[in-house]
């Protein structure tokens, strides 16, 4: 919240829209605004009504630079908009800048998006630190409900929830690298970094950062589904592999690779199986493990088939692993499976289980 | 050693980031007393954003800095 908790006195508020960007039919505009409002009044008491003439709690309009209160904006990128805590006068009121190319998807600056953002601060939300969370301050492009628990919590505290309200489903908040509870979707390395899946976040580990970073795997990868499955690199293809239920994209770098998804059964898994567990590329061999359940399955990337005699058992091959698998990495001859949340470190030579760990330990935690 | 002019461009860069969003104070101020002032604020943009707090203007700092944001204040006066 902002200080002194400002917000507005009266649940019934009015907002104008005083012009129009030129990027999208003014009816866009018009659908983008009040779908931002609804996000929030679906979750207070909150009433907005439009004005088309006169003075509005809520003044939005369009400018770009210096556009008429000494806080200028900057151009294409940098600064997208701003808006005012609630009050008299310019209190409230909602500035989008004009520099940038506003879009209905996610070729440039969803301006749903950035409005529904502004108009928290417009009914008094200051900033969340959750990266997950609508009020983050970094723009990224995401679907499906904008709002996070962490974000209804905040406009909750201020208006109370919607007497009627509507059954909402919030996004989780981020999870809490340290939780001691934490077990990972998918683990793989890419380019001498660890990327760990969690949820809708990854969280990036670099020999250099001592600090993971987490980051929505939407902000980085727009077209790849808010869950990750499973995930595996094949450094000398310079290629990662991710897989989401039966599809599978390929990142080279962080970029993706054109002519993805695929379905994972085109690398000879049967139709049966809908979902990897955990994938990890053994160096060594040459050979990518996929674990389904109980069983793993043995991909040879020399021949692009899988090797015959699979599936096999988990708990026969990797002795003290008799539980399936969350995911895998593989380092210097040993192998690491993360399940729930603990970690297991294998040897592949002596093959068995040498070490119990924490799952994130490897967090820093 | 003059600093090179990448430097002096993300630290020009960084002030500013700093005045818009954290309440660096604006104008010059003892040699000592700005650096002082610089990593604090810095820091303070660390933890909300819970990056490594250095109070370095580091990579991953800068890098955050150049994303496309909102204009609102994170912390600190409201202008």
């Amino acid at each position: 919240h902002f200080p002194r908790h400002l917000k507005w006195q009266n649940n019934n508020v009015t907002f104008r829209i005083l012009n129009y960007t030129p990027d999208l039919k003014k009816s866009d505009v018009d659908r983008a605004i009040r779908s931002a409002l609804n996000v929030w009044s679906d979750v207070t008491p909150l009433t907005f009504k439009k004005l088309h003439k006169g003075n509005a709690d809520i003044m939005i309009s369009f400018g770009s630079k210096e556009h008429g209160d000494y806080n200028p904006f900057d151009g294409p990128n940098g600064l997208l908009a701003h808006a005012y805590p609630p009050g008299q006068g310019i209190g409230g009121d909602t500035h989008f800048d004009e520099d940038e190319h506003w879009t209905k998807d996610s070729s440039a600056y969803n301006l749903f998006v950035v409005a529904a953002h502004e108009l928290g601060h417009a009914l008094g939300m200051s900033h969340s630190t959750d990266v997950g969370a609508l009020m983050y301050p970094i723009y990224s492009y995401t679907t499906g409900y904008p709002l996070s628990e962490d974000d209804i919590e905040g406009i909750q505290a201020l208006y109370g929830p919607n007497p009627n309200s509507k059954k909402v489903k919030p996004r989780p908040d981020a999870p809490n690298k340290c939780d001691p509870t934490l077990s990972f979707d998918a683990a793989t390395e890419l380019r001498g970094e660890t990327i760990i899946f969690k949820d809708r976040f990854y969280w990036r580990l670099h020999p250099q950062m001592p600090e993971p970073e987490q980051t929505l795997i939407k902000s980085t990868w727009p077209s790849i589904p808010n869950r990750v499955d499973a995930a595996y690199e094949n450094p000398e293809k310079d290629r990662v592999i991710i897989f989401s239920g039966i599809r599978m994209w390929a990142l080279n770098g962080y970029d993706l690779v054109d002519g993805y998804p695929k379905y994972i059964h085109k690398l000879g898994l049967p139709k049966t199986i809908r979902k990897i567990d955990a994938a990890v590329y053994i160096r060594d061999t040459g050979k990518t493990l996929l674990f389904t359940d109980e069983d793993y399955w043995s991909y040879d990337e020399a021949t692009g088939t899988m090797d015959k005699g699979y599936p096999r058992s988990i708990e026969d091959d990797f002795p003290g692993m008799d539980d399936e698998v969350d995911a895998a990495v593989y380092h210097y001859g040993y192998l690491y499976f993360f399940h729930e949340h603990m970690q297991y470190e294998y040897s592949y030579n002596s093959r068995k289980v040498i070490r119990i760990m924490r799952t994130n330990s490897i967090l820093n935690c | 050693l003059p600093v090179p002019s990448g430097d002096k461009d993300n630290r020009l860069l960084a002030e500013k980031y700093l005045r818009r969003f954290y309440g660096f104070p604006a104008g010059l101020q003892g040699k000592q007393q700005a650096s002082g002032v610089f990593e604090t604020k810095i820091k303070e943009m660390q933890k909300f954003f819970k990056l490594e707090v250095t109070g370095n203007l580091d990579d991953n700092t800068l890098e955050l800095m150049k994303l496309a944001r909102c204009g609102v204040p994170d912390i600190g006066e409201y202008n």
